[in-house]
């Protein structure tokens, strides 16, 4: 499942 | 991070920066896509927004203020230092038919009803067509200078290594971002064109790049 909406990428 | 999300982000960098140095050191936008570097700018601008709500890594916030900075530099030599070399009949490229679609899916398909989340969404659809007018723009004039095409190039080669980072992270982490991948495979598809002609035209050595 998506973790909180982290967008870690750019 | 991995080495193929730190050579997409080099060369994300290194496109960004080729545009800069052409426009700047020949005083000149022509050839150049106004719209397409303005949709750029939107797209770093909407993603961006959580450099105020989330601290991923001094990488992350680094990269994203240079991207952001140097976007709209790009942007401010096109409309207003060079505004007078600028070819905006030939960027005749109709926005809405970008904006609208985009807005739209953003608002239908997204990972939660939020507006930070909307916001990023769309950005991700946006940059997937962003570079749109500017293909627009070369098919319409038929030719793109080298260094235009340097830079398409870079920006592609940037889509294509996070093709591959998401391969290796789906293989490593198991993290698999269905929005970013889809619009990014999309996205790449559309340089595939581009890259057959940079290869058989640009680099088999012709100042310029003419369609056929």
């Amino acid at each position: 499942e998506y973790q909180d909406e982290l967008h870690d990428e750019l | 991070m991995n080495i193929f999300r730190l050579a997409g982000d080099v060369c994300h960098l290194v496109a960004i920066i080729i545009l800069l140095l052409k426009i700047w050191r020949s005083r000149s936008c022509a050839g150049i896509s106004g719209k397409s570097q303005v949709l750029f700018a939107i797209v770093f601008t909407t993603r961006y927004l959580d450099l105020f709500t989330v601290f991923i890594s001094p990488y992350n916030t680094i990269m994203k203020v240079v991207f952001l900075a140097l976007s709209y530099a790009t942007v401010y030599l096109i409309y207003m230092r060079f505004r007078n070399t600028f070819n905006s009949e030939n960027d005749s490229f109709r926005l809405e038919f970008l904006l609208v679609p985009v807005i739209g899916l953003s608002f239908l398909e997204n990972y939660a009803f939020t507006p930070l989340e909307i916001l990023w969404t769309f950005s991700i659809f946006l940059e997937s067509v962003a570079i749109m007018p500017q293909l627009f723009m070369i098919t319409k004039t038929g030719e793109a200078e080298s260094i235009t095409t340097h830079y398409l190039f870079f920006l592609g080669l940037y889509r294509a290594l996070y093709i591959a980072n998401w391969v290796w992270r789906y293989h490593t982490e198991g993290f698999f971002d269905q929005i970013a991948v889809v619009s990014g495979v999309v996205q790449t598809i559309f340089y595939i064109d581009f890259f057959y002609l940079y290869v058989t035209k640009v680099l088999r050595g012709r100042g310029k790049m003419t369609l056929p």
